[in-house]
């Protein structure tokens, strides 16, 4: 799976996935 | 809200009743950062709109190694601004629906 789990010390999650391409802005 | 080049989205649909929702964070322009994100992953998190601060996350999330410190202050402004929109709907809205 693409999905990358963080977990900070104060016990917040942030699942982090990739962001479609349709959603980036173009640079 | 002011363009910041970091985009704050619901990551549910907000039915107005509960105080914790989840949202998705992620850059859209990383030449508004000061310092260089970690990746260009979409960051999904719960935030509790009565406890929290978009302050408090946005430490969190520099701590946790995705933003530079030096853009602690605008991670927090694109939550912020999010959230604001959010209690701005909760306010005028779910209570005509309901």
């Amino acid at each position: 799976s693409s999905l990358t789990q963080v977990v900070h010390s104060a016990g917040r999650r942030f699942i982090v996935s990739p962001v479609p391409e349709s959603r980036l802005r173009e640079q | 809200a002011e363009d910041t080049g970091v985009r704050v989205e619901l990551a549910e649909e907000d039915h107005g009743r509960k105080s914790s929702i989840a949202l998705r964070l992620w850059v859209e322009d990383p030449k508004k950062l000061k310092g260089k994100p970690k990746d260009n992953g979409a960051i999904e998190f719960t935030f509790d709109l009565e406890k929290e601060t978009p302050d408090d996350v946005a430490q969190e999330m520099v701590e946790s190694g995705f933003f530079h410190e030096n853009d602690v202050k605008i991670v927090a402004k694109s939550i912020r601004d999010r959230v604001a929109l959010i209690q701005w709907r909760r306010e005028r809205i779910w209570p005509i629906i309901q």
